[in-house]
């Protein structure tokens, strides 16, 4: 148990540091470390992210939009080891800032040859790296459907107006 | 192998049948606050097999039953059905579509259905097991999972990377 | 102490519900209740919210940005108990929807009259809703300055494009 | 009442001297994630008072110091200043105008100033008494507070009701 646990781990480390330079900069370093001395079925997992030249001395001083985008880079190198042929995010592009939004939707773009992404967002820059959009509102109070998506000026997604289809 | 098309009916704010077709590309669900996004991702975790029903927001297995508005009455029953494309053979089954069904009553009666044929959920259970699918694993990122992943409380953290191992 | 706690409770209470059935609609349920039957300093409180028709039999059953909205009116409503002269919001408008977004804003100006506020957020509605911007960069790498905030299309925000100043 | 100027030097990424004006409406602070937003919100708590270093997302009293970057070396204190208009004479002095500073050295000391006169940390706390704005006063709402306002931890809940009372 703990030779697999150790060989999982370290998959999961070498997906953290590749993920993680790639939704940040590739000089930006980052890695998983075991707790030492400690047996590894018990010990802690410290996660050290040092985005862009910063030195914080912990995940906690990093800001909303870093944590968030180092997490996600450590939830997708867990998911890597044993991927599903499908990906569900919801909302988790929610903290993000536009330059960071097109990061992520680069990173998904890069996966989504072997896996099928379906991404809940309210955010336009996701929807316009999306393939096919899926409208949902409730026209009758409290009771769900689904519409069609369209948007102005051509496929440029301005204001997702959402009309009945 | 990807998720082609899902139908939901009963199951929380869909009082009406919805059915979603997907390709297998990035697909972007989008609409209001409120609206039944995360429902439908509530509803493919439940149709592959969700037993724990906090992941699903709820207390108790009634709770995702549609449960009435102003001027509609609660519903009965709830059921979702989905059909898989077993397009590059995964699935221990002859079968190139997969459809997976589960209904549950008011009186708390749960049934599973494989390709329409009432089945056990263990032989669902047993369907996905080892192709990453299964509902616990890490197909649906949220924004509650980021949280969780950067706390520092130790067992939370550990206990995502062992589930991967 | 207990004639305080209640005393305060109830003055909560009132600005609750004020404050949500101005997020939400003037049509909208909600209610707080202290757990009966048990010693007033130690009872739990609960918290009932029930936007648009609908009949939530919990505030976990709520979607993202209906709970945020409604944790939004009872931070409020403690706020307004013993107000302070100024109030800071941190990105508490990331998860809303458009139309959302207008509701907070518009009870934020309604306040603004007897509270200066400070809100940090990535939205272009809230900023439009702003009196003044203050942009924030890191030029040179982990070190902030100021800079002037830029919009394109006159004083309506398209896309603040934050320039050196 | 309002805070008219807010001056950071040496406190989390302001290595050089910031000064932000604000005027008595309604003010937004924009920028990219990590550009340092927040930090502007943790000096504002910090200046006034605060002395749970968790809730300024620190370990120690030097973590909000400076600590450097690839090109910079760490500062050895850090300092911010905050001046508040008493035009409506609720704070207790006769002055229009109050300043508060607050300094900590890498050696742990602190200093408190009261327009620009050294003084204790209670001299500060007592102006601030019954105006609402101490620092644990709900002046500062983020994200992270909806949810533990909206938590089944009946004791967070009650807690920031008790608080108010
Ligand atoms: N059993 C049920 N019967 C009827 N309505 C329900 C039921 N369970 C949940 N709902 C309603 O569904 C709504 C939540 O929908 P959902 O969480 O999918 O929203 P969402 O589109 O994800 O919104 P957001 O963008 O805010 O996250 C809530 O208003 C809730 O009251
Ligand atoms: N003592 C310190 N010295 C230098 N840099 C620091 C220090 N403390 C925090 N930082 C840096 O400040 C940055 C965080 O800034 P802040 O939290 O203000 O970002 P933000 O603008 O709120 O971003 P977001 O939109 O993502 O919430 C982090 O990258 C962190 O490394
Ligand atoms: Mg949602
Ligand atoms: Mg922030």
């Amino acid at each position: 148990a703990q030779a697999k646990f150790l060989e999982t781990f370290e998959k999961i480390r070498q997906n953290f540091i590749e993920t993680f330079k790639s939704l940040f900069d590739s000089g930006d370093e980052c890695d998983l470390k075991l707790e030492e001395n400690v047996d590894p079925l018990e010990a802690g997992i410290d996660i050290i992210a040092k985005p862009r030249g910063k030195r914080p001395t912990s995940i906690h001083l990093l800001s909303g939009g870093e944590k968030t985008l180092t997490a996600t880079a450590l939830l997708f190198a867990i998911y890597l080891v044993k991927p599903s042929p499908f990906c569900i995010l919801d909302e988790v592009d929610a903290p993000l800032d536009d330059a960071n939004i097109d990061r992520f939707t680069r990173i998904i773009r890069k996966f989504a040859d072997n896996t099928q992404f379906i991404v809940v967002t309210h955010n336009k820059r996701t929807m316009e790296a999306a393939n096919a959009l899926y409208g949902v509102t409730m026209e009758e109070e409290g009771v769900s459907k689904l519409v069609t998506v369209r948007f102005n000026q051509g496929s440029q997604v301005q204001s997702a107006a959402v009309v009945s289809g | 192998m990807y998720l082609s098309k899902l139908e939901i009916i009963g199951f929380k704010s869909f009082a009406q049948k919805v059915n979603l077709s997907f390709d297998s590309g990035i697909s972007a669900i989008v609409g209001p606050n409120g609206c039944g996004k995360t429902n439908i991702v509530d509803a493919i975790r439940w149709v592959l097999g969700e037993q724990r029903y906090s992941a699903l927001r709820s207390e108790k297995m009634e709770d995702v039953i549609f449960n009435g508005t102003k001027s509609r009455k609660p519903l009965g029953m709830a059921e979702a059905s989905l059909v898989i494309e077993n397009n590059k053979g995964i699935l221990p089954s002859e079968y190139t579509q997969v459809t997976v069904g589960r209904r549950v009553y008011r009186s708390g009666e749960s049934e599973y259905l494989l390709n329409k044929v009432p089945c056990r959920l263990k032989d669902i259970l047993d369907l996905f097991m080892d192709t990453g699918m299964g509902a616990d694993a890490y197909s649906v990122i949220e924004l509650k999972m980021v949280e969780t992943i950067l706390s520092d409380r130790t067992e939370e953290r550990r206990r995502l990377f062992e589930e991967a191992a």
